[in-house]
């Protein structure tokens, strides 16, 4: 990333945001 | 029921969305590979709301001058603000051929007849590299206002990018790529400019054996 870019990981997200659905 | 459980605005619902690729198999067949797909939901009052995301956490991934995410929330309706988080289906061989079509549908209701523009962009970085802006009438069917924007074609720019996208050996890397690519969907009324819907898109490639998958965010500053 460049600098100034914060990663989506360090970002306050919910959990599901990381959890891809299994349907 | 819909409004805080599906896509869905004081005046605007979105019904169905979907990237795909049709590949002419022989004159009577054709594949269809969705890329990401939305399908039709019908929440009741028991569903539960849809989960929330401070908007102000996606802010720079998406236009921050005039006209950008933070002016258009502002100026509201607070409600018709969404975040959908795709697993995008890349499961597909490609190859460069004239009879493959890549192509966007979507589908919308209202109770309201209206014309309505839809503004895709998308976004490297937060900034946008293009944007594709279609305008959309009402068909009266079955009691409500329905918009239909069918096998829109996918722009250059967006075949590129899945083709480079594709040639990635590793998933870890497409994810990386993905990262920064966003796309911003605005759905305004065409004669009253009033923001209808507006839709951040953020991706990740899919690592699922049923295809793409999504989960869908309301967008609200706490």
């Amino acid at each position: 990333n460049p600098a100034g870019h914060v990663p989506m990981r360090a970002r306050q997200l919910p959990a599901s945001f990381w959890q891809e659905p299994r349907t | 029921p819909w409004q805080g459980r599906s896509i869905a605005g004081c005046k605007l619902r979105m019904l169905e969305f979907s990237a795909f690729l049709e590949q002419p198999q022989d004159p009577e067949t054709v594949n269809k590979h969705l890329f990401v797909h939305i399908g039709q939901s019908n929440p009741t009052y028991s569903d539960p709301y849809l989960e929330a995301v401070d908007i102000r956490q996606i802010y720079d991934k998406f236009p921050e001058k005039k006209g950008g995410l933070k002016e258009l929330f502002e100026k509201g309706p607070p409600n018709a603000f969404f975040l959908v988080k795709f697993w995008a289906d890349l499961s597909i061989n490609l190859q460069d051929d004239s009879s493959f079509f890549y192509g966007v549908s979507s589908q919308y209701e209202s109770a309201e007849n209206m014309i309505i523009t839809s503004s895709t962009k998308v976004c490297s970085f937060g900034k946008q590299v293009v944007e594709k802006v279609e305008t959309e009438y009402a068909r009266f069917e079955s009691g409500r206002y329905v918009f239909r924007i069918h096998r829109s074609p996918l722009c250059e720019y967006m075949i590129n990018f899945i083709h480079k996208l594709k040639h990635l050996p590793e998933k870890y890397m497409m994810n990386s790529v993905l990262e920064n690519f966003t796309i911003l969907q605005v759905v305004t009324n065409r004669d009253t400019l009033e923001t209808l819907l507006c839709i951040a898109y953020v991706f990740e490639v899919s690592t699922s054996e049923h295809g793409a998958q999504h989960h869908i965010y309301r967008l609200l500053k706490d």
